[in-house]
């Protein structure tokens, strides 16, 4: 595995909060967990309406989706296991290569 | 035998090294090879200067790829553009004159260390690799430590955050030689680019305020026919307008730096997708997504030709 399959369970979640309450508790959620945020590059950059892309650990993807559910929060995930997709991303080089 | 070097794959900083100085061996009088400088960890800062020789005076475009690590799409464009540019010399008259009226300083990584780092152990490493004196956190993101509004709204003073400016102003050795080189190439560099991922937009300053540019008719012109060149391709819409205001304020930025710093025309281009795929766009996307930003850069270069009123 690429990464030492570090990535594995990992996933990447599409979180837009539409009020200004939501901006708030998702800066208190982000507070608490250790995410990486892939847009915007900052909790401080959050905006109401605007599109937060996260990646998030497997042990933390339960207790995040957990806490926007109870925020009522609206999210989706954009990539459930982000090792499988971090191997599609390259792995197409080496089917070729076996070609 | 012809180098054999797949543009539609992604290669690590030893595979873009190489070919750097294939293409510097193999196009004498289109390409001109140099460094600039070393990374923090010691690795040189390279560029590949595109062009006719001439000795006459020439007007030039600066590009960089690689600013954050984690957006390979970034250093992908880079190598397709010159391969473009290269291969083209030859049967496309728009590429040959720009080639032989303009030179292009294309800087394929800009942040060596990280985009090493992202290959070998963290993928979705961001910021330069520098050690801090009194955290364990390593890293400045290399877009915001520019001395134009440094560390103010949309940057971070904590070492350990994702959008941390440094100790200081240009502290990252990388950051360093990029500003000194187009420091002292100033009068000639009439456009600064620089690619980045992901969000589908072109931005323009300023980043770090709501305030228009004084030029701003001639660069939103320059933008918009820009995107429609780029649309032109695969129908993919980006967004344009200036960064404060499209993306976020964010300050200590290469674009505002460059603008401030005398160059007119400055850009920042956040590639495909809008999320989809994110960081990760995978291989078969390189292709179309290079195909549409050469354009669209091309008609960047074009403008620069001509007098904008």
């Amino acid at each position: 595995y690429l990464y030492n399959n570090r990535y594995a369970g990992d996933q990447v979640i599409r979180v837009t909060p539409v009020s200004n309450g939501e901006v708030e508790e998702l800066r208190r959620l982000f507070a608490n967990l250790t995410v990486d945020l892939w847009r915007p590059n900052s909790a401080a950059l959050i905006r109401e309406g605007g599109d937060v892309d996260l990646h998030v650990g497997r042990n933390h993807t339960r207790g995040l989706r957990a806490g926007l559910q109870r925020a009522h929060i609206r999210h989706k995930v954009l990539i459930s296991n982000l090792q499988s997709e971090i191997e599609k991303q390259t792995g197409y080089r080496s089917s070729r290569k076996r070609r | 035998s012809e180098f054999q070097y797949d543009y539609e794959v992604y290669h690590s900083l030893e595979e873009i090294q190489s070919w750097m100085y294939e293409m510097n061996r193999t196009h004498p009088h289109l390409v001109d090879m140099f460094s600039i400088g070393r990374s923090f960890e010691g690795r040189p800062l390279y560029i590949l200067q595109l062009g006719k020789r001439t000795r006459s005076y020439k007007k030039a475009v600066w590009i960089d790829c690689g600013v954050h690590a984690r957006e390979w799409i970034g250093p992908a464009f880079c190598q397709w553009f010159v391969k473009e540019a290269l291969h083209s010399y030859k049967y496309d008259s728009v590429m040959r004159r720009l080639m032989n009226q303009l030179n292009f300083y294309i800087m394929p990584v800009f942040n060596v260390d990280g985009y090493h780092y992202s290959w070998t152990t963290d993928r979705f490493w961001r910021k330069t690799r520098s050690k801090n004196a009194k955290y364990q956190c390593r890293g400045v993101d290399a877009n915001r430590n520019w001395k134009v509004k440094w560390c103010d709204e949309g940057a971070s003073s904590h070492p350990c955050d994702d959008t941390y400016c440094g100790p200081f102003p240009e502290s990252e050795p990388e950051v360093k030689a990029v500003a000194k080189f187009l420091r002292k190439h100033r009068k000639r560099v009439r456009a600064y680019i620089s690619i980045h991922a992901y969000a589908q937009m072109l931005l323009y300053p300023y980043s770090y305020k709501y305030a228009t540019i004084p030029n701003f008719s001639c660069v939103e012109s320059a933008a918009q026919n820009a995107v429609t060149a780029l649309y032109s391709a695969y129908g993919v819409r980006y967004r344009y307008g200036p960064a404060s205001t499209t993306l976020y304020v964010s300050s200590g930025s290469s674009m505002d730096w460059a603008y401030k710093n005398g160059i007119p025309y400055a850009f920042a281009f956040e590639l495909r997708d809008t999320g989809y795929f994110g960081f990760l766009l995978p291989e078969t996307l390189i292709n179309p997504t290079c195909t549409e930003t050469t354009r669209a850069v091309k008609t960047i270069a074009s403008g620069l030709l001509k007098k904008c009123p």
